[in-house]
């Protein structure tokens, strides 16, 4: 048991390191509290943002926290690959480059996947290869397609 | 195996008129107002896939995930996914799941137009390693909800994915 | 004690509605489940957004959900009025429109007090008085006053 | 009474050269990329009216509100408050309150330049009805905490100000 949580971890940790880095710039480690008997200690996330020195995310600003969740999340879904993926607003926190630099990420996955995304940030609609627009009329949700000249009007 | 159509009809904020999506592989962004639906079109897409937490669905109780118009009985959700490489066993290039729950909440599964059980639908699904709840589905909040996680919690997380 | 709390509660009710009513158009009331004993009873928001049915605040959006909190917490902040205020990313989740609904009334608002908000939203920036970006450089913050056009063309 | 100046030197992403702005009445934004400083700004605010949690302040210890720059030992903010109003019982049309802390944890407070106990600091805002708490301060993520709030939960935060 030991065992299989290990090579998970070293997995999710190498996935993680990979993830922050694209999203962010910096370096991020995954390490165990106690190496020898993982189950008695925690997994703590050390984060270095560029010009920063190394803290755990604990000391991290609300989007910082925000930037370094989704890299987890990336990771942690790299160990059972799916064929699409669906996310709703986890770019919420997230300010203009990390929003851009996400929604970069979600283009390159999208070459090889199914990407839906969730959001409302103009930056990500801009990366869509599909866009629509869901909005209530009359009590009643409607869909659009939209074509990006809209979005930006209407913004 | 991607969704290449989304089917809704009386489901939460989606009136009884049916409202039908086509979708390609590659990056789609959903976009709108405040309650304007978003996220119910992800719940739609669970719904179909055979969740079966009203909490996940964000109701109290499965029947209220029927538009509350009093003209609507029933909501219905259809996704057809795409089987080009047969990797669900079912011999057409694309394979139509469906779902839809009655006013006494009792909830009735097809594929490909045939009522099935919801276990025949969930082992054809699993072919492709589709389920309603997974690491490919990302709630709305769910990202803060990780960032909060103490060392043990994300321990626990990852003991159990391992 | 139970005289207090109803008085309390009643300023409150009336200060919700309006503010509710001025960030989104619609209706919203605070009722007292059991308005004889108030105290055996929880404090229930039922929300009636513009084009839609009254519904209790559990099953509105996540945008809508954290409108209706400021108009909440906008009435509380009614019963002791402050010199000034400070609002760190109040507008996260919302969207464009009530984003603006809430910048709109913040000017009004800052006539007559210090209102101090920290925002990543463009349209918050183009109501400021005073606009101040905070930034790292070298492992410091650093602060600088903003002109609008340098906010947009960053953006 | 309101925030004229606000000084700020060596506090948390602060580093130890004095950075101070210059505040109106009316409305200010204050933008800037993630991790910036903007919600440190509002840390500081409350560190200058007297605020003992280290969790309201987003640390562990005390002591950690210091810039970890190794060389900086000390974390300092005066805050100039309009007094034109004579609302502060100080005879002078500004009132400056500072506080500082060094790598012991302690504070020293200072009110126009005059070390004061804490106890005598507070009395004076007080008087302006000003605490580093209170529903004008808003933190970033409550507005979700209050969304998120269920009936009794409610009932108690109207109980608690009643
Ligand atoms: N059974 C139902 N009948 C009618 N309307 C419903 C039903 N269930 C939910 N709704 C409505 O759907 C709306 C919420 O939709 P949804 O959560 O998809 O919004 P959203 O577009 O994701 O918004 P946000 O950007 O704020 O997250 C709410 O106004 C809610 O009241
Ligand atoms: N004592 C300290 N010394 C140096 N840096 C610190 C200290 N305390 C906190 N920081 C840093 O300050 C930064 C966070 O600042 P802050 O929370 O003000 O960001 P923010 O601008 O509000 O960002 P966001 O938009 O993501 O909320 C973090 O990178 C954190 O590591
Ligand atoms: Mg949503
Ligand atoms: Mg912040």
């Amino acid at each position: 048991k030991k065992r299989v949580f290990l090579e998970t971890f070293d997995k999710v940790a190498e996935a993680f390191e990979i993830f922050f880095n694209r999203l962010t710039g910096g370096q991020g480690w995954l390490r165990l509290e106690n190496p020898n008997d993982p189950f008695s200690g925690g997994v703590e996330m050390v984060l270095r943002f560029p010009g920063k020195s190394a803290r755990s995310v604990r000391a991290a600003s609300g989007g910082e926290k925000s930037v370094a969740a989704v890299a987890l999340l990336l990771a942690l879904q790299g160990l059972t690959p799916a064929d699409f993926y669906i996310f709703d607003e986890i770019d919420a926190h997230m300010d203009l480059q990390y929003s851009r630099r996400l929604a970069e990420l979600f283009k390159e996955m999208a070459e090889k996947t199914q990407i839906i995304v969730i959001s409302l940030k103009d930056i990500m609609a801009e990366k869509a290869d599909q866009l629509i627009g869901v909005y209530n009329r009359g009590g009643e949700s409607r869909i659009v397609k939209l074509k990006l000249e809209e979005v930006i009007k209407a913004g | 195996v991607f969704i290449k159509r989304l089917t809704i009809q009386g489901f939460k904020s989606f009136g009884p008129r049916k409202i039908s999506i086509a979708l390609e592989k590659g990056l789609m962004v959903i976009t709108g107002p405040n309650g304007g639906g978003k996220s119910n079109v992800m719940d739609a897409i669970r719904f179909a896939l055979g969740e079966l937490s009203a909490h996940n669905l964000r109701v109290g109780r499965m029947a209220e995930l029927i538009h509350d118009n009093p003209g609507t009985n029933y909501a219905r959700v259809s996704i057809t996914l795409d089987n080009s490489e047969r990797v669900l066993p079912i011999n057409s290039p694309e394979v139509t799941v469906a779902r839809r729950i009655d006013r006494n909440g009792e909830s009735t599964y097809f594929l490909n137009g045939r009522q099935v059980s919801r276990n025949e639908l969930l082992t054809v699904l699993s072919m492709a390693n589709i389920k309603p709840s997974g690491f490919n589905i990302v709630p709305q909040g769910s990202v803060i909800e990780i960032a909060e996680m103490g060392g043990s919690e994300l321990r626990k997380m990852i003991e159990d994915i391992s």
